[in-house]
């Protein structure tokens, strides 16, 4: 199996999970 | 003659079979849990670590951003931020630039300098497992964690669950471009976007 990760800074993160 | 014998024995090895042994043609092989397998009924019992909220579906068909457009549109704004969203597209997470609803590949190698990286997580022991266990599944956060002193790569980096547990290493191709940023102060979090 392959796991792939999208990886920033906490807050470059939360930025991309914003609704 | 001998072919009424051979089909006797048949018949009679095939009885012993069904009746003596419990062998059955119509009935599936059990699957065998290994000692390592993870308790069966662990699944209620586990407190799952925070999630990032299910990004909305997109509708079917939307386009990737083209190559012209990604130059143009992918920088980071005053803050820093870059324009991107992470969305569920067809069942994989990507990234949408947020002006023209175009797709965005995960791999672009636009990202690492709006402070993006993909990373394929490698040196996973017992994916299975972690996977029963909730710490490895689309949406799971989870913290890189530098290892100076790895004596097999300088620049190895760590891959964390929320609750501290090892879930694997981030790829050395990578880890030598990322473990600068760390080690220079910057946090860094990750979040698993494909589980397969």
């Amino acid at each position: 199996g392959l796991i792939t990760l999208l990886a920033a800074s906490p807050q470059t993160l939360s930025h991309l999970f914003e609704p | 003659g001998p072919f009424a014998i051979v089909l006797a024995c048949v018949l009679a090895i095939t009885a012993w079979l069904t009746r003596v042994a419990g062998y059955s043609a119509a009935e599936p092989a059990i699957p065998q849990r290994r000692a390592t397998d993870a308790p069966a009924r662990a699944w209620n019992q586990l407190t799952l670590p925070p999630q990032w909220p299910a990004p909305p579906c997109l509708s079917i068909g939307r386009d990737r951003l083209s190559i012209t457009d990604a130059n143009r549109l992918l920088v980071a704004d005053a803050q820093g931020l870059p324009p991107l969203r992470v969305q569920e597209h067809g069942g994989v997470l990507w990234l949408v630039e947020v002006t023209s609803g175009k797709l965005v590949g995960i791999g672009d190698a636009r990202l690492p300098a709006l402070g993006i990286w993909s990373i394929w997580l490698r040196a996973v022991d017992s994916r299975t497992i972690l996977a029963r266990e909730g710490l490895l599944h689309s949406g799971a956060a989870l913290r890189l964690v530098r290892q100076p002193r790895n004596a097999a790569d300088s620049n190895a980096i760590a891959v964390h669950s929320v609750t501290g547990r090892l879930v694997g290493y981030v790829s050395p191709r990578i880890a030598a471009g990322l473990a600068a940023v760390l080690d220079a102060g910057t946090s860094i979090d990750a979040v698993v976007v494909s589980f397969s």
